[in-house]
């Protein structure tokens, strides 16, 4: 199972909708400073739950939403699968007729998905979205959905722990992290081995 | 649970040696502080380039704590697999020749698991099946322009 | 005090905002968080590259957090010169055209000051007028090969 | 005034005496990873008392000396003067019958900085060194030299200050350290202008 498609909308430095295709094996992403690159990390993070606002250099979750269009709002949407591999994940949506607004709205990005001009993305098992709302005096709202449908963060990091991807499970290396590990104490560093053993 | 951890700790360390000695053309191994109580201790990481002493950690260079570093997550990765990788510049502190180094073992470890690699440098981006280039124009909206696919060498 | 404080402080911003303006072609500047008491508040930085709002300090790019804070201390440097200065990789998160700008201005600060740079970036090793090149052989022992000189151009 | 000369002494991966000539303007220093380039760096912060060891990447002094060499001892030199001034320093130097032997030392390397092969450094008007000494079970000995005489690190401190050198002043900037200033805190980064108020 691998990422199959990122779908970042109005996040960080991406004002307005922008879908990203990624296939397997090796892919670099590369330009100049400050262009967006590391934004494209912080968009996996945020939408999988494996981050806090620091950690994707924020003060508060707000501050994720594109500061640049008028939208007070933010969504991510990943999309895993099997290359070469037809699903059929029709059977894990529900009926449109009990969705919510939002609901419909990550509905709608597991149907792009899975209709969009990219092919291998109709091979999507596994499509996880989130969203942030600026609500202003009423403060803000964060929501998940697995598979089109709102959940909680507990139950998409169950799901996503189940193919190995966790903070514990270091599948993200961030800029200016990688001597991390050698300057961790030795009990920390042996933690890491606790949380797989 | 010790035995789990045991179990886990000579997997990963196994794999560390190989990739290691791959990287750095040197010697290194993982060492718990307290072998016959190991989760009362902690892990520590010896490395000896060739030709010089044991390493203490932290008088490494720069160079050497990334390759180090990394020995240890791609040991980690091959012990626990995942469906995918994100590196956001970890080849910042290595000269040439170790760039080309890691470049080479993300490509071989990228043949079971999809790895997702920001980087500036040449060795790194020749070495992937394919670039994502990412732009902004004067206005400070993030533009992807596109992938760059390349032969396959 | 607060007196000497405020004419150090103007004299290192008025020299901030035309070294940042160079270095990253937008409008920098510092500010006092309490201006009225200066001494009770802190200093922060504004940065805003063309085209861009005023970004916030922590949520620049590794990049835009590099040329942001040389120029800070070249500004600092600017207003109390001392007999040499030190660089240990600071070009490391900088692209290709950012680290030629960086390499420029460490010529034109060199010229009433002399810098000593450790650097891998051919920009930076190409505006010096000479390198050091040190190596080491198999036994682990720093060797220095030696001054490469180069033309002045 | 500016350096003229470093002469690393079985300090860090130098084993036996190196001298470095430097010269006006922008000079590199480029190698590869773990060839010494740092340990440059650290040799004058070391010698010129702007460090701690945990800065200079050793758990105590001791580590700072080279682990090839049998010689349990190290010594930095730095040289300070201007270019194309002969400065007369011989003045400053007391006869060598009041000198004990790290004293001695200490007086020949001004004396080789004065004559030694290099023309610059007989403009030499300040010379710095300083010796670390590992002495086994009875510790170890850290010992300044100011133009030859032993001195105190304020003595040290208070003589570089006058030509704005000091951890104050952001002389150096290390590997890893350049966004520092970005992730301090305002009153931090405030109080780094109170320095030189
Ligand atoms: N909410 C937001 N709205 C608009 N722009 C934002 C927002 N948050 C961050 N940015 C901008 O994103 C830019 C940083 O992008 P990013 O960190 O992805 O750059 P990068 O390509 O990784 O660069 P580098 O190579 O220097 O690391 C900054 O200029 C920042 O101002
Ligand atoms: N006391 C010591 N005796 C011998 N070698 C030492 C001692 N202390 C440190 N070293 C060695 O010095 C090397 C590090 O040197 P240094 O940090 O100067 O490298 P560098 O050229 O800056 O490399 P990079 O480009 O990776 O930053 C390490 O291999 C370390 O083992
Ligand atoms: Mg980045
Ligand atoms: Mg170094």
């Amino acid at each position: 199972m691998h990422i199959l498609q990122i779908e970042i909308d109005n996040f960080k430095s991406f004002s307005g909708k922008t879908v990203i295709p990624f296939e397997e094996g090796f892919t670099t992403i590369s330009g100049p400073n400050g262009s967006g690159k590391s934004n494209i990390i912080d968009a996996i993070l945020f939408c999988l739950g494996l981050s806090t606002s620091r950690t994707m250099r924020a003060e508060k979750l707000t501050d994720l939403i594109n500061n640049r269009s008028r939208r007070r709002e933010a969504l991510v949407t990943v999309a895993f699968g099997d290359f070469g591999v037809e699903a059929a994940p029709k059977g894990d949506l529900p009926d449109d007729a009990d969705l919510g607004d939002d609901e419909q709205a990550a509905q709608d990005a597991v149907k792009m998905v899975q209709s969009g001009p990219q092919p291998n993305t109709r091979k999507a098992k596994l499509v996880i979205s989130r969203r942030i709302k600026d609500n202003g005096q009423s403060g803000y709202t964060s929501t998940y959905y697995l598979n089109g449908r709102t959940a909680t963060l507990t139950q998409v990091h169950d799901r996503l722990a189940q193919s190995n991807i966790s903070p514990g499970c270091y599948n993200v290396l961030m800029q200016g992290d990688v001597t991390g590990i050698i300057n961790m104490s030795p009990m920390e560093r042996r933690k890491i081995i606790d949380e797989v053993a | 649970k010790r035995d789990h951890f045991n179990k886990a700790f000579e997997a990963i360390d196994e794999h560390f040696r190989g990739i290691f000695a791959e990287l750095s053309d040197g010697e290194g191994q993982l060492l718990l502080t307290n072998p016959l109580d190991p989760l009362s201790g902690g892990l520590t990481i010896q490395a000896k380039p060739r030709g010089k002493k044991t390493l203490r950690l932290e008088s490494m260079s720069g160079g050497e704590k990334s390759l180090t570093a990394l020995a240890f997550v791609f040991a980690f990765q091959r012990y626990l697999p995942a469906p995918f990788y994100a590196f956001d510049e970890v080849d910042m502190f290595l000269d040439g020749v170790n760039a080309e180094k890691l470049a080479a073992m993300v490509r071989k470890q990228a043949d079971n698991t999809q790895f997702i690699v920001v980087s500036l440098r040449k060795p790194m981006i020749e070495s992937s099946e394919r670039t994502i280039g990412v732009t902004q124009k004067q206005d400070g909206i993030t533009k992807v322009t596109g992938v760059l696919l390349k032969h396959a060498s």
